[in-house]
């Protein structure tokens, strides 16, 4: 018996429709520590690894392994009939073909059940080993997405330059050429910072990303890297999970873009670079 | 010209 229940249903539906354009269908594995996923899209050039742990859940509860095979753009539909403030149930017998996604609404006068026919898939799972990453990146994800959307209007690739100082993002194509460089923002703006209102005197607020980059650069050796606008654009739907982005990067190597998801766990996107002939 | 890898020439399968 699987059976899971999240208070803040919002979020598996966020979840689902930052992946579901990228991949058609997939496998959930069931265990003990939550609900995970690994699935590449259909051309093997991008993957994504999504993992909510059982201590996420309200209700969590899993006697024994369960792999579920569900198209996603189903269950997307299925999670579309939830009300962003409902909270969600999943259940699955151990031997059965269905799993059923309870909504239930706040006030819990309304209860809703949606059954869905699992499938048989055919994966290949990618061992990704624990890597150092020459690069790693924190920035708000408002601003990594506006910059991605940004760029593709230009060209259909980017090239990714980090230093310890900035992070440079560099398109090309038929119209002309786009350079955005985004400056790692000096620690004491990090920080919170100090506002002086008349009524409360002195008073301590976080830096909204949205008055700033907030680059946090966290860099062993400078890498450059180049990757596919399309797929970037695509794990930007990620955005609304969480105000930050980590982009880890390492020459050779395919680029890491993760958003956590606030006490569950995170969905984290994998990218093949591009390399020059 | 850029050309696109595949995430299995990174990875092993497993």
């Amino acid at each position: 018996m699987f059976e899971a229940r999240i208070l803040q249903g919002s979020i598996l539906k966020k979840v689902l429709e930052s992946i579901k354009d990228l991949v058609t269908d997939a496998n959930f594995e069931c265990t003990a520590n939550g609900f995970a996923l690994q699935a590449m899209d259909s051309s093997h050039v991008s993957l994504v690894a999504l993992m909510l742990r059982s201590t996420g859940f309200d209700h969590y509860r899993c006697d024994r392994d369960v792999t579920m095979g569900m198209n996603l753009l189903n269950m997307s539909k299925m999670l579309k009939c939830a009300d962003n403030d409902d909270t969600i149930t999943m259940k699955a017998d151990d031997a059965g073909d269905v799993v059923t996604f309870m909504f239930e609404n706040p006030k819990a006068d309304k209860i809703s059940d949606f059954q869905m026919k699992l499938m048989d898939i055919d994966t290949e799972h990618l061992g990704i080993p624990d890597t150092e990453y020459e690069a790693t990146v924190k920035m708000s994800s408002n601003e990594f997405q506006r910059i991605c959307r940004d760029l593709s209007s230009i060209g259909d690739t980017v090239t990714i330059a980090v230093t310890k100082d900035s992070v440079k993002f560099t398109t090309s194509g038929d119209i002309g050429e786009a350079n955005i460089t985004c400056r790692r923002t000096s620690d004491g703006d990090m920080k919170e910072e100090k506002v002086k209102t008349e009524e409360d005197g002195e008073k301590v607020h976080n830096t909204k990303s949205s008055e700033g980059q907030n680059v946090d650069i966290d860099l062993q050796e400078p890498v450059t890297l180049t990757f596919a606008l399309r797929y970037l654009n695509s794990f930007c739907k990620a955005t609304s999970l969480c105000e930050n982005v980590r982009l880890q990067l390492s020459k050779e190597l395919p680029v890491v873009v993760q958003y956590l998801i606030e006490d569950m766990g995170y969905v984290r996107f994998y990218l093949a670079p591009k390399i020059e002939e | 010209t850029a050309v696109q890898n595949n995430l299995a020439e990174f990875y092993s399968l497993m």
